[in-house]
Formats: structure tokens, sequence, C-alpha cells
């Protein structure tokens, strides 16, 4: 049930 | 030189419990004020963030920033030894190559010594700046793991809808589907046991059952859980240590 959304843009490199 | 003791080796123990299920590689900055961890899963859902201030160790001292590349699982074989109530000392050269365990009982009859090789881990460090969540809950951390526990036997997902007044956890599942509904209240006597709710706008997520059966492995460390919702960003999930914290941000699915 529905897709697994992924953390890519929301926390950036230092 | 990093000289960081812990009072009883279990506390460095349940730490590691609580997040060596969902990473294994991890990056451990020690600095003068204490050590910080970050690790994101393979499959770029689970973030882990973890902080031990220097609050939490009987003794502390940290001249120069020094990076400890360890293999959790590795290490989670020499935490296994040692007993519970034993101070742990990590001690690290300046650059080092390994990290050194010193398990010593409360007699100093036993002493300890174990060498952990460390690992060139190539992970950025992370910026995580304070996000804008629409709802926050704070529950007894076992009363979020049994519902995890429940409702992840029927399903793959979990589905939390905050309102006002009700925190209401759904599955849908090939065997039949489960609702569990709780209402914020305070209980006096023993605080930690409340259901304490903040909502700025009803928030309805899902969530991937088996990120959430590792997430509640954080519960070692803590008698409750705060969780940070928003429909535009990664959930929050945060144990408390007394000085420092386990924080898993989990980012949703969505519908196609």
């Amino acid at each position: 049930s529905g897709t697994q959304g992924r953390l890519d843009g929301f926390f950036k490199a230092v | 030189m990093l000289e960081a003791k812990f009072e009883e080796a279990s506390l460095f123990k349940r730490i590691i419990d609580g997040f060596k299920d969902c990473v294994q590689l991890v990056n451990f900055q020690c600095k003068q004020d204490g050590i910080i961890a970050q690790a994101v899963d393979d499959s770029r859902v689970l973030l882990v963030s973890l902080e031990i201030g220097v609050e939490a160790f009987q003794e502390y001292r940290c001249d120069h920033p020094i990076t400890l590349g360890i293999d959790l699982a590795s290490l989670s074989k020499i935490l296994r030894c040692g007993n519970n109530n034993d101070t742990l000392t990590l001690i690290a050269e300046d650059t080092p190559d390994s990290v050194m365990l010193l398990f010593e009982d409360t007699k100093k009859d036993r002493i300890a010594e174990f060498n952990l090789k460390l690992m060139d881990i190539d992970a950025d460090f992370l910026k995580i700046e304070e996000l804008v969540y629409e709802s926050t809950l704070n529950l007894p951390a076992t009363e979020f793991v049994r519902v995890v526990r429940e409702l992840g036997q029927l399903s793959d997902s979990l589905n939390i809808t905050v309102t006002k007044e009700t925190i209401k956890f759904a599955c849908d599942g090939d065997i039949g589907s489960g609702t569990i509904i709780l209402r914020p209240f305070i209980n006096m006597e023993n605080p930690s046991e409340s259901i304490k709710l903040e909502m700025d706008q009803p928030v309805e997520l899902t969530f991937g059952a088996k990120y959430l059966a590792d997430i509640v492995k954080g519960s070692a460390l803590s008698d409750k859980v705060a969780i940070r919702l928003s429909s535009e960003a990664p959930a929050l999930f945060q144990f408390d240590l007394k000085a420092g914290f386990l924080q898993f941000f989990l980012a949703p699915k969505f519908n196609d």
C-alpha cells in the first residue's frame, strides 16, 4: 500500500 | 586523545542496540562536548542521529576532534563481553586505527581490554535543520512498542492520523485490519505514562512497518518517545537520554 518515500533532498551534507 | 568512561557499560550497550539493526557502518564524531553519530540506512528511508553529551559519562576527555568509523556488528560482539554494571571506557589516539574498550568491574578485580579495528567510512555528515511539524505526540515508549508490534503483524504499512483529540493508528493487510485509538491524558502520579498531543494541523501519514519495528528498539533508552509529524517532511521519532538523544527521521510512504 503506497510507495516508500526517500529522505533525498531533506538533509544536506555539511 | 579520547577517554570516555561510562559508569555502566549497559548504557552504551542500550544505545548501540537501539539502532544497530537499521544501519551498520557509522562514523562516531568525538569532540570536546561529547559524541555524535549519524547514519542513513541503505534504502535511504531512515536517518539515525545520536548525541551523547558529556554529562552522560562518568569521565570524559577529548582534546581534538576524532572520528571513529565503526562497524556496529563488530562493536556489538565486543559489547556482549563485559558485564552490564562494569564501567566501560572508550580510549582512542588522535588519529586512531582502532578504539580500545576497557571493561572494569566495580571491585577492579577483573579488567578486560578489547581493541576494535576502525573503518574508513565514506559518508557525508548531514546538516539536520529544525523542520516544521504539524503535530507532536509524546507517548510512553511501551505504548509505542505495543502499537507497532500489534499492528505490524497485520500489514507492512502503518497509518497514523492525528486530529485535535485523538491519535489513530491503523493498518489494513491480507489477513485483516486493525485500529488503535489513543486519547491524550495526564497521569499526575506517573508523568511518563501520560499521552500528550500538540496539533497545529490534522495530519495523516503512512509508514513502512519494518522501519517502525527498527525504530521501537530505541525504547530501551527511554520510557518516553516523542513523535513529530508533518505532511511535508520526514517524521521524527526521538528517545531522550539523560544527556543527549537518539533520533530517527523516517520518510513516509505516499500514494501514487
